[in-house]
């Protein structure tokens, strides 16, 4: 059991270390576990480092720096345990631009392995993704769905803005 | 192996029977605030059976029943479905596509229901289900479906709760 | 004390139910004191319905909508008891463009009677503003504050992405 | 009545001396995620004095310090000061302009630190920062200041606590 949990570790640590260097640019960032000897006693800590900062504890971090940190963690479990496929609800809600796009083209990279669908108000997340789909309601409390949007749609008919951000 | 087409029927905002097809790859759904789309997120994960129903933002099972919308009747029942491909023959059923079915039915007396699951149209078990969708390593509880507000939790949960993760995948 | 509490009670609760129903168009909302002969033996409740929905539990609204209540709550207390400034800090973060701007829209309009800032990363609110500041930081951990700056300016040099969300 | 300037000095990723002058009606802050801007925020907010330092995100008052950036050396004290327009005379001080400043300075033996507020360069203490400010309605508790995620935690929070919300106003 316990040589099971510690393999597990080893091969997602390895695997967050790598997302999140990537994700960030440059920054630093491991699991640890809090009790070696016995795992079961303890927790599992982050420590995440953005780059051109000093270590910090996790929760001095920003909104959107902990964005990066916890999608690094779930990219890094699915690249231990692939799955056929996910869905991600709005977890680029605290990215600034560049970041959410950042996000976006590694689940497009990593949708070659897997199926991925992102729930987004985005913008720059919905132009990286191969299909679109659109949910709308008129004032009748029903769900509609409209199949195979295309991004211009998207703007004008269903989010009902003209000059959207 | 992927999701190949989500059927709802009567299932929170959904009102009577939709099949939504879905590509492999990535695809990305978007929409006004309150429009339905992370009901589309609950629909999914209803069928894999989460240990509790307030993952799926309901107090009770006949919360997620169709309230009939601004103006209707409240349905009795709701279904969904979820279809995969299985051309690889990753799921262990011998049939190309693999339909897995969740059905809620408001009992006659209003209170109570019944749950009830079918694997291609036979009736099932959620222990089966279970069974089925390890071998894909799909699980309800891991993180293969995150909810809106889920990124957030990660990062303030506590060092314990994180490490069960890794248990569950151990 | 019970006559104070249900005073502001009141005086608030009118303030909600209109802010409400302008930001959602048409939809209702309400504060409610549990406990009416002792409020301070309860709490108090927020029941609200989304235009063209019914009733639901708060915790059935979606994460916009209950942005919206959340927001028409904090501008019911400014205009009930007004101060002179505020601090808003992502508070857009789940809406969609059309209500992430009719929120920026309102505040522009209360910043005829107190001052606002609001930090945002959402180009539909910044539009809306009528002064500009922008934050960044290179890669040695300072931050430094750029003043007056223009929308263009902020989607090239400092959101660092030619074409933003 | 309005922020006419924000000085913060060694205040979190802000090093050295920096005076930031504010509009009256609606400002807009943007910038990169981790730029800072929330650190504004807690700047203002540690003038105020927040009951609790959990408030702007410090385990204790000495993480508010600048810790040096990436290669730099940590400084021994932060100071933040807010600057009010008062040609209106809602605060009760004669002078035009209302400057409330607050320092932290650590202690020589690097374990513990000092706290001081200043009123227009006078010392003071945060109990007559609480009674100037009444007369304008500001509070460190009310809802003058929302805080990042604060939004999501109206509707989840229990009825007492936003009860509690009323008793602070009435
Ligand atoms: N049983 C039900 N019957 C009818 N409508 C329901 C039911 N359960 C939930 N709803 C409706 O579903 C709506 C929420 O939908 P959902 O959370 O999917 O929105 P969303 O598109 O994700 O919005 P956001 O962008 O704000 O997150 C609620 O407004 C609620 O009225
Ligand atoms: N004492 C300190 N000294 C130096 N830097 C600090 C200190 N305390 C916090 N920081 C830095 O401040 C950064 C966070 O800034 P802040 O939360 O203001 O970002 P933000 O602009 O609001 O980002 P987001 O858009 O992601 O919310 C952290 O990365 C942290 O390194
Ligand atoms: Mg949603
Ligand atoms: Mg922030």
């Amino acid at each position: 059991k316990k040589t099971g949990l510690l393999k597990v570790f080893d091969g997602i640590n390895e695997k967050f270390k790598d997302v999140y260097a990537d994700l960030s640019d440059g920054g630093e960032a491991e699991l640890l576990i809090e009790n070696m000897t016995d795992p079961f006693q303890g927790g599992l800590q982050i420590k995440a480092r953005p780059k051109g900062k000093k270590v910090h504890r996790l929760e001095a971090l920003s909104g959107g720096e902990k964005g990066l940190v916890s999608m690094s963690f779930i990219f890094a479990i699915q690249r231990y345990q692939p799955s056929p496929f996910y869905v991600l609800d709005e977890v680029d809600q605290n990215l600034d631009a560049l970041n959410a796009r950042n996000i976006a083209q590694m689940i497009k990279r990593n949708s070659e392995r897997a199926q991925f669908l992102q729930i987004s108000l985005r913008e720059v997340t919905l132009k990286e993704a191969s299909n679109l789909v659109g949910v709308t309601m008129q004032n009748d409390g029903i769900s509609k769905v409209i199949m195979k949007v295309d991004l211009g749609t998207v703007k004008k008919d269903i989010m009902d803005i003209k000059d959207a951000d | 192996m992927y999701l190949k087409q989500l059927e709802v029927e009567n299932f929170k905002s959904f009102k009577g029977k939709l099949s939504i097809p879905f590509m492999d790859g990535f695809t990305a759904i978007t929409g006004p605030n309150g429009s339905g789309k992370s009901n589309v997120s609950d629909a999914v994960l209803f069928v894999l059976g989460p240990r509790s129903s307030k993952a799926i933002r309901a107090g009770k099972l006949t919360d997620l029943i169709f309230n009939g919308g601004k103006t209707g009747k409240p349905a009795s029942f709701c279904k969904v479905s979820l279809i995969f491909d299985n051309s690889e023959n990753i799921l262990p059923i011998s049939t190309n596509e693999v339909k897995l079915t969740r059905l809620v039915k408001r009992s006659k007396n209003q209170i109570g229901y019944s749950s009830n699951f079918y694997v291609n149209g036979k009736k099932s078990t959620l222990g089966d289900f279970d069974n089925i969708l390890s071998h894909a390593r799909i699980s309800s509880d891991g993180y293969n479906i995150v909810q809106q507000g889920d990124i957030t939790n990660i990062v303030s949960m506590g060092g314990v709760e994180r490490r069960q993760i890794l248990d569950e995948i151990a």
